[in-house]
């Protein structure tokens, strides 16, 4: 299972105008200057993972999660669609492909859904880690994390293939 | 139940070995820092470049710690089915050598899981089978399918 | 006693919106959090880069991030006599632009103060008034006064 | 007061033979591969500046501090000497230059000299604070630690204010 499309609308310094990332099986690579938009793109991937907190998406609250811009003022909604194939079948899910939604309202309220149907958080959670896919997983490190990787102490070393074993 | 943890341990020691040594040519491994109570005991990352002593991967440089937890993320998932791997910017205090080395073992991961890089290095970014560029207009941030060349313009 | 901190806090907001505007041609400022209780509240930093909402800090990237406090480094130092700075790769997640601002800065600065700056990029070392090449070999380091030249055979 | 010289010997990966740097009052660059040794001269001038906690110098215990290599073994002690330029006299002693040496045996113990002389090392951390040199000072931003300089939390901040006030 890997990551066919992502879907970006409202969510921080994405405007109203949906923006969608096709990706390959292989090497992609995100470029582009200082502040443009790249580690959302990466944040946009967990929140539609179900990240719960706003501080490792890079926001002091969830309102902050929501596009506000000059150009645009301030959004109402933040919407995220990530589309898996599954052509291996990894999810417990029907079809070759398999699309998580995560939408949030500035009352600070999330919506979730499995391929265009209502789902719950939970439903999500439990389909994704099948192929051990987590909005926290090592498989994803963000922007500047990388050194403290290398400075995990000990104990949390030995959690991390306790989790795997 | 300590089986299993202890077989785990030694399949992701030999994994982190192998990505370390293709990135570095030196070696690496995990070991338990108290042998004798392995229920209990922490894990060491361990790691020996070329013409230096071993020593724990939290006393290197900055580098050379991005370099060890590189092989180690890469020898995790080897485990899991987790077939894709996002790194940001993993290449920040990388030189010219051991980022040429990165994208070489990144690019052949890349035949079998999936692999999205940030990076605002051109060695990086002229491998990738697909490249994007992300740019900022009045505060509102778009995405463009780019090569190289188009890159350089955006850049400026 | 809450005279003299309101009074430094003005200074250093001031210094910080100037070094701020250098780089960035932004505006950045700081303020209390509670405005009402000024002898217990904390301190935010505030940032408006060129055609974008102002935010904290916290909240804007990484490269714009370390941009932010560098110019907070700056700041600061202007009220004190400290007079050498040393910046080991803030450079790191800095583009092309940023670098070329950032050295501008450092270069205008080092007339009047001590920098050091450990860099792996070529753009910062040219600008150098002395430059050191530092490299191991058999695990010991050696050190080596450099011109940008040499320091190419220097990383290979 | 500016740093003229820089003389190490026997600390972290810099070896019996003695290395001295010697300094401008304008802008050095210190360049080089990863794991030549670049921050290790970050890290001898806070050792010399007085530094107590290994962590910051990036060791786990202060033994670590001395060198070990495969060519030159395992030393018995290290040492780092800091020149000031002191024109202007802000440091409170005599003379245009002051020299602060550390030395660390492999007991774990650390002497500290002024000009020389054997100080002790309240003494060398009390001159140095007239001019505001201090091992942890925001003068000094150690590797990957800038972009959490940006996320200092509110309070952190008034503290670092209220210091220089
Ligand atoms: N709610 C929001 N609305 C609009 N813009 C936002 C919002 N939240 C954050 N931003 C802005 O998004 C911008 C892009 O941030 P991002 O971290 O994605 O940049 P980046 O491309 O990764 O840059 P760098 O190369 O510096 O790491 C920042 O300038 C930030 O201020
Ligand atoms: N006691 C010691 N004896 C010998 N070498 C040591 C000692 N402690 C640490 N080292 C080694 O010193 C080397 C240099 O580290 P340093 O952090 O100075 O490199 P650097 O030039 O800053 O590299 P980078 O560009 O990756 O940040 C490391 O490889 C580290 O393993
Ligand atoms: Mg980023
Ligand atoms: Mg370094």
């Amino acid at each position: 299972v890997y990551i066919k499309r992502i879907t970006i609308q409202g969510f921080k310094s994405f405007g109203s105008k949906r923006v969608v990332i096709k990706l390959g099986p292989g090497l992609t690579v995100i470029t582009g200057p200082n502040g443009g938009g790249k580690s959302t793109v990466v944040d946009a991937i967990k929140f539609a993972l179900g990240e719960l907190s706003a501080h490792s998406l890079r926001a002091g609250r969830f309102s902050e999660l929501i596009h506000e811009s000059p150009a645009e003022g301030r959004l109402s909604s933040a919407k995220v669609s990530l589309t898996f194939n599954n052509t291996d079948k990894s999810l417990p899910v029907d079809g070759d492909e398999v699309t998580v939604t995560r939408k949030l309202a500035n009352t600070g309220e999330s919506e979730y859904m499995l391929n265009g149907k209502q789902a719950s958080r939970n439903d999500i959670l439990t389909i994704l880690s099948a192929a051990n896919i987590k909005p926290d997983g090592l498989n994803i490190v963000t922007q500047g994390s990388v050194i403290g990787i290398a400075e995990m102490n000990s104990n949390e070393l030995r959690r991390v293939i306790e989790d795997i074993a | 139940e300590l089986n299993t943890f202890m077989k785990t341990l030694e399949k992701v020691s030999e994994n982190f070995r192998f990505f370390f040594h293709q990135i570095t040519g030196g070696e690496a491994w995990l070991r338990l820092e108290k042998p004798d109570e392995p229920l209990k005991s922490g894990v060491e990352m361990i790691v020996k470049f070329i013409g230096k002593t071993a020593r724990s991967s939290s006393a290197v440089s900055g580098g050379e710690k991005s370099v060890a937890a590189t092989a180690l993320i890469l020898a995790l998932q080897g485990l899991t089915p987790a077939e894709f791997y996002i790194f940001d910017e993993i290449d920040a205090h990388l030189d010219i050598n051991y980022t040429a080395r990165l994208v070489e073992l990144l690019k052949e991961m890349s035949k079998h899981r999936q692999i999205i890089v940030v990076s605002l290095k051109d060695v990086i970014a002229e491998r990738a089978d697909m490249l994007y560029g992300v740019y900022m207009r009045n505060g509102v941030s778009s995405i463009v399918k780019t090569s190289l060349e188009e890159v350089e313009t955006l850049v400026g």
